[in-house]
C-alpha cells in the first residue's frame, strides 16, 4: 500500500532518529520508537541523554533544535561508550 | 573531556603516521599540510612527536574511503558522518578514516579537512568525545570555525594531558606513562609454557598479571600485552605479590603480600595502608593470602588460603559467618590450591602453575581448562 506523504515523512524521521540514537547513544536495536510509554521509555531517555551531552535543552522531545542537531555533519564515533 | 573505555593510549611518545591515499577534492600537498597541521596541534601540548612514513606499517594510518571500506562501519554518503577514527592500539587501532563523499576543502566552503583531521586524530591519540561545545573533540562539525584561528580548547588540552602529560615535564613525571620494559634474560617471558603468576587483578577494564617485580597489562582491545615494572606505576608497592583484586564498585585495587595489604586507585596509592590482613577478620593462623577475587554481582570478595576460602562482604565490610570452607566443596574441578584468580565475562579464572581453570559460578563447574598464558595469545 503506498503511504501518503505525511505518513511517509513521519516514518522516515522516526527511522532516522532511531538509527541516530542506536549509532551514537547505544539505543537497543529492537527498541520501538513508536511505542508510547508512561515513563517515556528508552527512546525518550536516549533523547534526553543526547540533548544533555550536546548542550541542548533537555526535554526528551524531538523538537526542532534536536532534529536540526541530528542532521548536522558530525564525527562517526559514538558519543557514549559501551 | 572523556577518554575511551579502558583509557587506551600510546605507550611511546614518538608515533608514525602514513597517508594511505588521497581525495581528489584537494591537491596532495593540501592534504599533507592539513594532516601535518592537525598533528602539530596535539604535538604542541604534549610530549608526543610524529613522523611521516610512506611505506609499511604506521601507528596512525590515514585514508579516504566511501561507503563500505572494510572496517564494518560504512560511511553514509554526502553529509552526516564526515569521518571516524580508532583509539590507540595495533592494526586498525589509531587509524583515521575520512568519508570521501564529502567535498573536502581548504577553506570552509565545503568540509574543511584540517578541522575534521584535528578532531579525528584526537581520537587516534585516545580522546573520546567531549560534551563541551567549545572543544575540538565535540562531536558535531562547526562550519563557522575559522581554520586559521583554530586552537585547542582548555578541555582538549586537559584531556590530552591527562593521557600524556605536558611537553615540559620530564620523563620521570608520573603524568607521562612509563615506557614498557624491554624483555631481557632476567625478565619472565609471557609465552614461557612453564610461566606461573603471583597474582592477577582487573583494573578499569584491563587485566594485570603480576610476576615478581613485573606485570603484564592486557587490554581486551589489544592483542599484545604491555610489560612493566610494578614500581613504575606504584613505587610504594612491594614486588612478589601474593594476591590482588579490584573492587570495581570503589575503583580500588587491593594487593596482598604476607600479612599486609595495600590499596591503589589508578596509579595513586591510598593513604592509611599497608594494613594487616587480620583487620579483615582473618584468624591469626592465616599468615598470607594465596589469591583473591571480587564478585561484581554479589559484591563479595573470595579469599583463597591453602585448600580453603573465606568470603568477605564488601557492603558490611565483614567476613561472613560459616567460613572458611573447602575450595573443592564449592569450586569442584578447581585444584586444591590456587595461585591467582580473577573474574571476567561472568566466569572465575583460577590459575595454578601453568594451568588455568574457567569456572562457571552459576553452573558450579569448570567449563574449560586452558594454558595459563592464553590471555597473551601465545
Amino acid at each position: 500500500y503506498p503511504l501518503n506523504g505525511a505518513a511517509r515523512k513521519e516514518g522516515s524521521t522516526t527511522d532516522f532518529v532511531q538509527q541516530y540514537l542506536e549509532r551514537y547513544y547505544n539505543l537497543a536495536k529492537d527498541t520501538k520508537a513508536f511505542v508510547r510509554r508512561r515513563d517515556g521509555g528508552p527512546v525518550v531517555d536516549k533523547l534526553r541523554e543526547m540533548q544533555k551531552f550536546l548542550g541542548l535543552e533537555v526535554t526528551g522531545k524531538l523538537d526542532s533544535d534536536t532534529l536540526d542537531m541530528m542532521h548536522k555533519p558530525r564525527c562517526g564515533v559514538p558519543d557514549v561508550g559501551d | 573531556f572523556a577518554t575511551f573505555p579502558g583509557m587506551p593510549k600510546w605507550r611511546k611518545t614518538h608515533l608514525t603516521y602514513r597517508v594511505m591515499n588521497y581525495t581528489l577534492d584537494l591537491p596532495r600537498d593540501a592534504v599533507d599540510s592539513a594532516i601535518e597541521k592537525a598533528l602539530s596541534l596535539w604535538e604542541e601540548v604534549t610530549p608526543l612527536t610524529f613522523s611521516r612514513t610512506d611505506e609499511g606499517e604506521a601507528d596512525i594510518k590515514i585514508l579516504f574511503a566511501v561507503r563500505d571500506h572494510g572496517d564494518f562501519i560504512p560511511f553514509d554518503g554526502p553529509g552526516k558522518v564526515l569521518g571516524h577514527a580508532y583509539p590507540p592500539g595495533p592494526g586498525i587501532y589509531g587509524d583515521a578514516h575520512f568519508d570521501d563523499d564529502e567535498q573536502w576543502t581548504r577553506d570552509t566552503s565545503g568540509t574543511n579537512l584540517f578541522l575534521v583531521a584535528a578532531h579525528e586524530l584526537g581520537h587516534s591519540l585516545g580522546l573520546f568525545h567531549s560534551a563541551d561545545p567549545r572543544a575540538l573533540m565535540y562531536p558535531v562539525y562547526n562550519a563557522h570555525t575559522d581554520p586559521a584561528r583554530l586552537r585547542l580548547s582548555q578541555d582538549d588540552v586537559a584531556g590530552i594531558q591527562s593521557l600524556y602529560g605536558s611537553p615540559s615535564v620530564s620523563p620521570d613525571d608520573p603524568a607521562v606513562p612509563p615506557e614498557p620494559v624491554p624483555p631481557g634474560p632476567e625478565t619472565p617471558a609471557a609465552c614461557d609454557p612453564n610461566l606461573s603468576f603471583d597474582a592477577i587483578s582487573t583494573l578499569r577494564g584491563e587485566i594485570l598479571f603480576f610476576k615478581d617485580r613485573h606485570f603484564w597489562r592486557k587490554s581486551l582491545r589489544t592483542l599484545e600485552p604491555g610489560f612493566y615494572l610494578i614500581s613504575s606505576f606504584w613505587p610504594s608497592l612491594p614486588s612478589g605479590l601474593d594476591a590482588a583484586y579490584e573492587d570495581t564498585s570503589k575503583d580500588i585495587v587491593f594487593v596482598f603480600k604476607g600479612n599486609q595489604f595495600w590499596a591503589v586507585k589508578g596509579t595513586e596509592a591510598q593513604a592509611g595502608y599497608p594494613k594487616s590482613i587480620h583487620t579483615l577478620g582473618f584468624p591469626s593462623t592465616v599468615r598470607k593470602i594465596d589469591a583473591a577475587v571480587f564478585d561484581k554481582e554479589k559484591k563479595k570478595t573470595y579469599f583463597f588460603v591453602g585448600d580453603k576460602y573465606w568470603r568477605f562482604d564488601e557492603n558490611s565490610q565483614s567476613m561472613e559467618q560459616g567460613f572458611p570452607r573447602l575450595i573443592v566443596d564449592d569450586f569442584p574441578g578447581v585444584e586444591l590450591k590456587v595461585d591467582a584468580v580473577f573474574q571476567e565475562f561472568g566466569f572465575f579464572y583460577f590459575f595454578r602453575g601453568s594451568l588455568q581453570f574457567e569456572f562457571d559460578p552459576d553452573a558450579r563447574m569448570v567449563t574449560r581448562t586452558l594454558k595459563n598464558n592464553n590471555w597473551f595469545y601465545c
